[in-house]
């Protein structure tokens, strides 16, 4: 899921950034 | 953000979707019917078979049609967002859906493909969807994740 890419390149900030997508909260319903 | 360049990454993102129409160029998404289904996918209990029958599907619909299609696909998003989503999107200029309707105008396009993506990312099976995008090339996912980063700034 792109977790292990390394930290500073492009697809370690892509992975930084959908990784945090998906922990986020949202939605009225949850 | 080069939207011309934004239109292709996200129709080809829409293409990871069970479309049975065309949608593979800005005029397949012109009658709304590609996207539609899509928006099926992401939230089928709101987007489900009542709404879908409100849109036209036939093989070549006029432009009114397909503008009428895209409207009510449109106001659909917006009222998921509000209703479902609790999103409120200010400042994001929307879709011009005549221009997508008449002209087939891939900026336009860009932002009606945005505000699914926007639903993709946070409904109920966002994950599902997330993980997805992680699996497509990395000058897609580039784009998508400008794209997301626009449109949660305008929330």
């Amino acid at each position: 899921d792109g977790k292990g890419a390394p930290p500073g390149t492009s697809e370690g900030m892509l992975a930084n950034f959908f990784n945090s997508l998906l922990s986020k909260k949202t939605g009225a319903a949850g | 953000m080069d939207r011309a360049q934004l239109c292709l990454s996200l129709i080809k993102w829409l293409n990871t979707f069970k479309v049975t129409v065309p949608n593979q160029t800005v005029e397949d998404l012109s009658d709304g019917i590609a996207v539609a289904q899509a928006l099926r996918e992401i939230a089928p209990d709101y987007f489900n078979d009542a709404w879908f029958k409100k849109l036209k599907v036939e093989e070549s619909l006029n432009w009114r049609l397909k503008v009428s299609n895209l409207k009510k696909v449109l106001n659909g998003m917006l009222e998921y967002n509000i209703e479902v989503l609790g999103i409120q999107i200010q400042g994001f200029q929307m879709p011009d859906v005549n221009l997508i309707g008449e002209r087939h105008d891939s900026v336009e396009t860009s932002r009606l493909l945005q505000l699914v993506l926007g639903c993709a990312v946070r409904c109920s099976e966002k994950q599902f969807h997330i993980q997805n995008i992680m699996k497509m090339e990395e000058s897609v996912q580039q784009m998508i994740m400008n794209a997301i980063q626009e449109l949660m700034s305008k929330e």
